[in-house]
């Protein structure tokens, strides 16, 4: 469609098509198609390249700018991780650890996952590879138990961050979603002082239900930002359009790939271009 | 629901009998909305909707019904001919039938593996496990846990062993426990990682399994038509594992599936627990993606 000259009703519908097939939603994708309709009727674009780039301007308005980490007071930094299964938490975390490491910070890995099988031997692994403290328990222990050992221990360590890996957990099991609030609950209380940060951990092949996540996670256990994952593959993980408008979350960093480097600072102009191409 | 969108714009032409362009035209409106509300890929959901107008307008719909009733029931029947008319059963083979299981990273592979284990021992089977993902860091770890709570072999070879060599060694009987089925786990993997996708060929090649199943994520959005085809010119798999079926997605992205391969769905994964797993009934999911 940017390939050719004219612009028609045809154009516009393949435009939202682009859209849809991004997984940005029949809603997202219908008024940002109509609001470039309307600004491309007061200013009509030159050429098919012009197009392209007020579309990739409009959907980078849509996101919400990510804070810049590590500007606050606090000494210790808490990344709570959470989010459905299979998402890559556990890899994320891995990935954080590596970006603290490598900007000289000492780095404690809570092993939450108290449930799934081999969740501690593969955090463990992480927290190997990047030379972070690991605190852990025995398997189908108590995750909010880990998460107070943890707190004391980045606390006795004087660690810089705080990284706590979480059991995979669909939004609609309440007992589940009650243990978060739990776990976080005991973060807040034992770390004060400390920069708390609640993260979704989200696949970009992630469809619809990737909104009701997000508003689930938020609403239960309040979040700050989303991680987005597997943006490696063909998902153009333009649910997180969707999430913006709806909560007003930003995107933090994108994950990129299964190796401790693949984790980047999300960028919305870098996003939204991606998201066209 | 879709039924209550129809209820609404159809019941202003209740009197006229038969279904005309005009009640089509706003009906088909609809029927995207909900379908890609419910996932499914937008080139399907065209595909749909024009397969629907057609027969709707056609003349083989019931005349007992109003015009809205028509269009649903249409929608409903075309549904659940792409889902397949019935469930499509594994057939196991002379021994050792081997099961690959593939997919993308996260979609639950190596849990689906220790279930259908399980499934099949309870149908009288003898199963072995193989751990053939040596990528990811204690996944040959999770394997054997699973199987030990199951008290199902599972084979890893040894360290250094590549993903083939493991495979192999288990299908050429070196586990020494002469199993009636041999299910393969093997690293989550894109569709566009050429290396890790010829690997897959390579196993199976080596292995020659008697099923293939691509294993599946209900949450998936448009992605899964660019997945499945993939993975299906690559391999020719046999069926679909399609898991998280305990949650709220739609799980449109198994009608994409289904209509782009034409390969069905086999198994549902309903949960994290070993018995949360069973075969897959078609009107079912119809029914769940139209909401
Ligand atoms: N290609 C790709 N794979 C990823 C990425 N992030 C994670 N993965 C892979 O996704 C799979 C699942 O990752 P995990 O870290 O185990 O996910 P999780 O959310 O901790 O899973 P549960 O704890 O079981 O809920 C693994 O195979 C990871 O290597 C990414 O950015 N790109
Ligand atoms: N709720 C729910 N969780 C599931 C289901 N199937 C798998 N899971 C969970 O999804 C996560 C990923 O499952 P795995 O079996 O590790 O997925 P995988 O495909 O082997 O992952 P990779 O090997 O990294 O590609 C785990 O937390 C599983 O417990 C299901 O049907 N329902
Ligand atoms: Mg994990
Ligand atoms: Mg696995």
């Amino acid at each position: 469609v940017f390939g050719r000259g004219v612009f028609d009703d045809e154009t516009w519908d393949e435009l939202e098509e682009i859209l849809i097939g991004a997984d940005m939603g029949l809603t997202a994708a219908t008024e940002i198609i109509d609001r470039i309709r309307r600004d491309a009727l007061r200013h009509p674009p030159g050429d098919s390249g012009e197009l392209k780039e007020m579309l990739q301007a409009a959907i980078a308005a849509e996101m919400i700018p990510a804070p810049i980490l590590g500007k606050h007071d606090a000494s210790l930094t808490v990344i709570f991780l959470v989010g459905v299964n299979g998402t890559g938490k556990t890899t994320t975390a891995g990935k954080l650890a590596r970006r603290f490491a490598d900007a000289g910070g000492t780095v404690v890995i809570a092993a939450a996952d108290t449930f799934r099988a081999a969740a501690i031997e593969q955090v463990a692994v992480w927290a190997d590879r990047t030379g972070a403290y690991l605190v852990k328990h025995k398997r189908g222990g108590d995750s909010a138990a880990v998460a107070y050992d943890a707190a004391a221990a980045a606390k006795a360590r004087g660690a810089d961050y705080l990284i706590i890996d979480t059991a995979g957990r669909l939004q609609t099991k309440a007992p589940l979603m009650e243990e978060l609030k739990k776990v976080k609950g005991v973060l807040t209380r034992e770390l004060p002082e400390a920069h708390l940060l609640s993260w979704l951990v989200m696949d970009a092949t992630t469809g619809q239900n990737g909104l009701a996540q997000a508003t689930a996670f938020a609403e239960k256990i309040g979040l700050d930002g989303l991680i987005l994952t597997k943006l490696d593959g063909t998902a153009k993980g333009g649910i997180v359009v969707a999430v913006a408008r709806a909560t007003g979350l930003p995107v933090v960093m994108l994950g990129t790939g299964e190796t401790e480097a693949d984790l980047i600072d999300f960028d919305s102009n870098n996003f939204a271009a991606a998201l066209l191409d | 629901t879709l039924a209550g969108r129809f209820t609404d714009i159809l019941a202003g032409i209740r009197g006229r009998g038969r279904v005309d362009e005009k009640d089509i035209a706003e009906a088909s409106r609809q029927i995207r909305l909900a379908l890609l509300e419910a996932d499914v890929n937008f080139k399907v959901v065209k595909d749909i909707v024009a397969d629907v107008k057609n027969l709707a307008l056609g003349e083989s719909v019931l005349k007992s019904l109003t015009p809205g009733q028509q269009v649903v029931k249409v929608l409903r029947d075309e549904l659940a001919r792409v889902m397949g008319e019935s469930a499509v059963q594994l057939k196991i083979g002379k021994k050792p039938d081997v099961i690959l299981l593939t997919g993308l990273q996260g979609s639950g592979k190596t849990t689906a593996a220790a279930k259908l284990a399980l499934l099949l021992r309870r149908e009288g089977k003898k199963v072995l496990l193989v751990a053939a993902d040596t990528y990811r860091p204690a996944a040959q770890d999770q394997l054997v846990s699973l199987g030990a709570e199951l008290n199902v072999d599972v084979w890893r070879g040894k360290t250094g062993q590549t993903a083939i060599d493991i495979a192999a060694a288990a299908v050429h009987g070196e586990s020494g426990t002469q199993p009636d089925v041999v299910i393969v786990d093997t690293a989550g993997r894109l569709h566009i990682d050429n290396d890790l996708m010829a690997e897959i060929v390579a196993l199976k090649s080596a292995v020659k399994p008697g099923h293939i199943l691509f294993v599946a994520d209900a949450m998936i959005g448009q992605d899964a038509v660019n997945q499945a085809s993939a993975f299906d010119d690559a391999l020719d798999f046999e069926g679909v594992i399609l898991t998280k079926l305990d949650g709220d997605a739609r799980g449109g992205a198994a009608l994409s599936i289904k209509r782009v391969t034409g390969k069905p769905i086999m198994f549902v994964s309903t949960g994290e627990k070993p018995q949360d797993f069973e075969v897959f009934h078609p009107d079912r999911m119809a029914a769940r993606i139209l909401g």
